[in-house]
């Protein structure tokens, strides 16, 4: 968390403006977290001072609400719709004031900043909320809190306190500024249904060193948990609104046949090329013997290692190896072509028979370019991808970097039960590339559906679901419409290894509402914002791949719901006014879209050309 | 003379050598509303008889016009001429001063550089270029950066002012070149395929004698396909 700060100074409580309290209090109930930053400052200087409140949130995140109080008047921000917000911002934009107050930070995060000036021996008082659903990964929910105040602060805070109804079988948290010094600062506890975590520095533990007066405070403060599973789901029910958890364990992995098609054109050379080289072969290291798999190359040409998917055997991982270790550059970027023939090459393999009968079928595809070669329309080619695949296998998108279509990937991937992931350029690409595998490396079930009582529920969430991951949970929300319903049964059949499993959950209206009745921890609506919150996600993501009329439908059931429930979304902003020398100015809160990220000139990428500071820039004509 | 074109909507820059003789006037500005022209002349390498080959061109003279105002501003390395009307001013870029005229604001830089301002929003900076004392062949010339076009209009053009509107570009394909440094790729603006190369060039408004490095995309031969036209639409026949 970047706290207030006089602009430009480097040290602390410079030129009057005096940080007192920075507060990070976060509520995590059945994995939907809602966090709410609120630091405090006084400005002692004679003459009126700018303040700046710079924050990281995560990507993941939807802002709820932000609030600035000045000597006690408040100036709370409006979620609007993006149109009518974007109109009322030009207005302002055209009296030559302010700027958006979002924009993309960095992998996880985008960064939430907002200055004013205070009057002389006056105080303010910022508050920004947002929240998450918490997605299970490795077996493990993750809280990320960015921390960086730049400068001491007289109480600096964090505390997360979490419930969970099925209980906490895990909890850890770290960050990457923790010294020994700071080890007995950070209080970790957890106890049945409850955790809590709570960091709380003195100034002098914030020191950077003795009597500095810079603070170490900078990094990531992470928090990771997960919960007890007695049973393969978990359904909880509050005010007519109920959330299903399903993450079975102890089920028996399936073999897996997986395509990875690479782009090698001439873009990729380099230490894109060598990366992804790395990451194959340590993929190939943690491939199993009954995993089936292939590459396709495409450059100007496609270019297949075998004619079939075949077995991991240790002979064929040799060669495999040998096959990517020799891996050149050639030509422009056929996408179309290498889609096609690895989703040729599955289908085929499906149609002889010669994959194993219960197994999981995929296909990763990485690029780093827009099409030249062969087809180059997107949108042909996103058609022609899901005339082939025909919902059979999920398609996982990576985009290489910022020079390529990212929007068009995401489109194809959802269309696709699959998903879009960017890879960023830096020298952990290889191991981004390995951490995507791993996610899906255990596929444990196929064509995973849950199903509950059609009468007593509407509004569902997604409930088909391709595959299912070890170490990932499904999530199924919805709305009870009988209200006199007692309990929810939930049926979810799905592919196992050896047998199609049915899997049986009832939960009791009554008791898993008394079992949530922990005030303390329960904020508002949760089950009701957790749904909102998923099915605005999922809304989102349907829209990317929709057209037309159902498009349009998407877009104004996803709008009403961002403002129904005050999420700032990508198609609503939050109109921030704040009081300018007895002028009010508003800005902007937008939520930045992954499609329309550009590369970050603070980032340390060697891409294969240099990219400007922003700075010192001007249309011109001189001299050497 | 090289430009350099800001794209602030791709965080980039695009960048294009314009190779003419010397003497030749080219529009740099042309604005109908607002009645503001830049135009610049070009000098040459300074040549000994027996020396025939090709010489890089400067901007040896810059004429900066409101015609609206009857407002015109000569610039060239010797001194800063400004005609109002019927009343002329003479500065030399040995002085220190700044002209706060009604509707235009002069600051000049010893010897440096000279601010400008053609009312709120329509900013231009000249940067002065010395000659080494001991070169023989460099004649002094001068570089024009625009610091702020808010005032200009739509209906701007011009080598510069073309740019002044949001331009779109996108870059396929980067690959090496024939210099390693310096990375090939295919540029797609304007409807054409342009092979450009990834190089950069001097800014020198911080840095009157060294310059700043921009990284930028040179299109080459006289940004053909990247301007409207072709660079000898550009070509004027006098400063003013």
């Amino acid at each position: 968390i970047k706290n207030i700060k006089k602009r430009d100074a480097a040290d602390v409580n410079v030129d009057g403006i005096d940080i007192h309290s920075m507060k990070i209090d976060c509520k995590i109930t059945s994995r939907f977290a809602h966090t709410i930053i609120t630091s405090q400052a006084v400005n002692r200087a004679n003459v009126s001072k700018e303040a700046l409140f710079d924050v990281e949130l995560p990507k993941t995140a939807f802002i709820t609400n932000f609030v600035m109080t000045i000597d006690g008047v408040s100036y709370p921000g409006i979620i609007k719709e993006k149109e009518a917000a974007q109109q009322q911002y030009q207005k302002a934009v055209s009296r030559g004031q302010t700027a958006g107050l979002v924009k993309a930070s960095g992998r996880k995060t985008e960064k939430f900043s907002v200055s004013v000036n205070i009057a002389a021996a006056k105080n303010v008082t910022f508050e920004l909320n947002y929240e998450e659903l918490l997605k299970r990964s490795f077996g493990k929910y993750e809280l990320l809190i960015k921390v960086n105040p730049k400068q001491l602060v007289k109480q600096f805070e964090i505390e997360a306190n979490i419930f969970e109804p099925q209980g906490i079988s895990y909890l850890d948290a770290e960050a990457s500024f923790i010294t020994n010094d700071l080890l007995p600062v950070m209080q970790k506890s957890f106890s049945g249904k409850k955790g809590r975590v709570v960091f709380k520095p003195t100034l002098d533990q914030q020191r950077s060193c003795a009597d500095c007066p810079t603070t170490l405070l900078n990094g990531d403060f992470v928090i990771k948990y997960d919960v007890n599973r007695e049973t393969p789901g978990n359904i909880q029910i509050v005010n007519g609104y109920f959330v299903h958890f399903f993450a079975p364990k102890n089920i028996t992995r399936l073999s897996k046949n997986i395509v990875f098609i690479i782009d090698v054109s001439i873009s990729m050379s380099g230490r894109k090329l060598e990366q992804t080289k790395q990451a194959l072969l340590k993929i190939l290291e943690d491939i199993k013997e009954d995993d089936y798999l292939n590459f396709v190359l495409f450059g100007s040409d496609v270019h297949k290692w075998k004619d079939t998917l075949i077995q991991a055997t240790p002979e064929n991982l040799e060669e495999a190896r040998r096959y990517v270790r020799d891996i050149n550059i050639a030509g422009w970027t056929n996408l179309n072509g290498g889609l096609l023939a690895g989703i040729e090459m599955l289908n085929e393999a499906q149609r002889s028979g010669t994959l194993p009968e219960r197994s999981a079928s995929l296909i990763i595809m990485l690029t780093d370019g827009r099409p030249t070669k062969g087809e180059t329309n997107t949108q042909t080619i996103i058609d022609n991808v899901r005339n082939a695949i025909q919902g059979k296998y999920p398609l996982y998108n990576l985009g290489f970097g910022y020079d390529l279509d990212y929007a068009s990937l995401e489109k194809m991937a959802a269309e696709n039960n699959g998903l879009a992931r960017r890879i960023y350029e830096d020298s952990d690409s290889d191991l981004q590339l390995q951490g995507f595998y791993d996610e899906v490396a255990n596929p444990l079930l196929t064509e995973v559906e849950l199903k509950y009582p059609e009468n007593a529920i509407s509004d569902l969430t997604q409930n088909n679901f391709k595959h299912y991951y070890d170490g990932s949970e499904i999530v199924v929300a919805g709305r009870i419409t009988d209200n006199d319903l007692n309990s929810i049964t939930a049926e979810v059949t799905a592919h196992g290894a050896e047998d199609d499993m049915i899997f049986a959950e009832q939960a009791d209206v009554e008791e898993t509402t008394k079992a949530l009745e922990e005030r303390e921890y329960i904020f508002g609506d949760f089950i009701r914002r957790l749904w909102a919150y998923l099915t605005i996600h999922q809304l989102l993501e349907k829209r990317n791949a929709a057209k037309g009329e159902e498009k349009a439908n998407l877009t104004a059931k996803a709008l009403e719901m961002s403002l129904q429930y005050k999420f700032v979304t990508p198609l609503t902003s939050m109109v921030v006014t704040k009081p300018e020398d007895n002028e009010d100015k508003t800005a902007l809160a937008d939520k930045p879209l992954e499609a329309e990220a550009t590369r970050q000139s603070s980032q340390s990428v060697v891409p294969s050309y240099s990219v400007p500071a922003t700075s010192h820039r001007y249309t011109s004509v001189d001299g050497d | 003379p090289h430009f350099i074109i800001d794209v602030p909507q791709k965080e980039d820059a695009l960048c294009f050598n314009i190779n003419e003789d010397p003497g030749v006037v080219l529009n740099l500005i042309r604005d109908p509303t607002t009645g503001i022209i830049v135009n610049g002349q070009l000098i040459g390498d300074v040549t000994t008889d027996n020396d025939a080959g090709l010489h890089n061109t400067y901007i040896g003279r810059l004429g900066i016009i409101n015609t609206q105002l009857n407002l015109t501003l000569e610039v060239t390395p010797e001194k800063i001429v400004l005609h109002n009307g019927t009343k002329q001013k003479t500065f030399m870029w040995l002085d220190e001063v700044i002209l706060l005229h009604p509707s235009l604001t002069l600051k000049i830089i010893r010897k440096k550089s000279l601010e400008v301002s053609l009312g709120e929003g329509a900013t231009f900076e000249v940067v002065l270029h010395k000659k080494w004392k001991k070169h023989l062949s460099h004649a002094d010339f001068l570089g024009f950066y625009i610091m702020d076009s808010h005032r200009l209009s739509e209906n701007t053009h011009g080598l510069l002012g073309q740019f002044l509107h949001p331009i779109d570009f996108n870059i396929l394909e980067v690959h090496p070149g024939s210099d390693p440094e310096k990375p090939d790729a295919t540029m797609i603006v304007k409807n054409n395929q342009l092979t450009v190369t990834r190089g950069w060039q001097k800014d020198y408004t911080e840095d009157t004698k060294r310059g700043t490095n921009v990284p930028c995309w040179f299109i080459h031969n006289n940004a053909e396909g990247l301007i409207d036209g072709t660079y000898t639409d550009y070509v004027v026949p006098s400063l003013f």
